[in-house]
């Protein structure tokens, strides 16, 4: 899971 | 960055232009949804707040400007400068059915209980069905444009190819976000049915209409 992470898709 | 993910983006940016292009180049929004399009303004606004909170590169914040100012640009022609084209008895779809499960589903289930967090998941879910207004329109007039079912092609071939992008990103960067892949499912299989009109009647050079 990518929580906490900034989200780099559009 | 891998090949799915760009040409993903770059069919978005395509269908967004391509729906711009046409209501300017043809001065009209005949066949066109204001409801789907306000619908994905909404999207692009309450997910791309983290153009104030966060860097990920010139790419990205270059993408989310574009998206949004294209959205706005569309909004406007529709309801304002092309507005007498409007079709609004056939834009009959009740976008609180939408909006109200959705920002009901997105304070539910996501990563984190934040303001920030809570809109970017509520923009997921909204952009899974915001193009319902606009099928249901075709499905109510029983027809659309070619240029309007090329646009529809792009949009929706741009989540098909995220989804692609989903499994590469899994097995090599072990990267996976469910709300972001379920919605991505939904919102592809919401065009099944248009992809396969697309292919059988418009690619044949066919005018997409539905049988009465």
């Amino acid at each position: 899971d990518n929580n906490g992470k900034p989200k780099d898709e559009l | 960055m891998n090949i799915f993910r760009l040409t993903g983006d770059l069919s978005h940016l395509a269908a967004i232009i391509i729906l711009l292009l046409k209501i300017w180049k043809s001065r009209s929004c005949a066949g066109i949804s204001g409801k789907s399009q306000i619908l994905f303004a909404l999207v692009f606004t309450t997910r791309y707040l983290d153009l104030f909170t966060s860097f990920i590169s010139l790419y990205n914040t270059c993408m989310k400007l574009i998206y949004i100012g294209c959205a706005y640009a569309t909004v406007y022609l529709i309801y304002a400068k092309f507005r007498a084209t409007y079709d609004g008895n056939h834009d009959s779809f009740r976008v609180e059915f939408l909006v109200v499960p959705v920002g009901g589903l997105s304070v539910l289930i996501n990563h984190d209980f934040s303001p920030l967090e809570i809109l970017w998941t509520f923009s997921i879910y909204l952009e899974s069905v915001a193009i319902l207004p606009q099928l249901f329109m075709i499905s109510k007039t029983g027809e659309a444009e070619t240029i309007t079912t090329h646009y529809l092609f792009c949009l929706g071939l741009y989540r098909a190819l995220y989804l692609f992008n989903w499994i590469w990103r899994f097995y090599f960067e072990g990267f996976f976000d469910m709300i972001a892949i379920v919605a991505g499912v939904v919102q592809t299989v919401l065009y099944c049915d248009f992809f396969y009109l697309y292919v059988t009647k418009v690619l044949k050079g066919k005018k997409l209409s539905l049988p009465a």
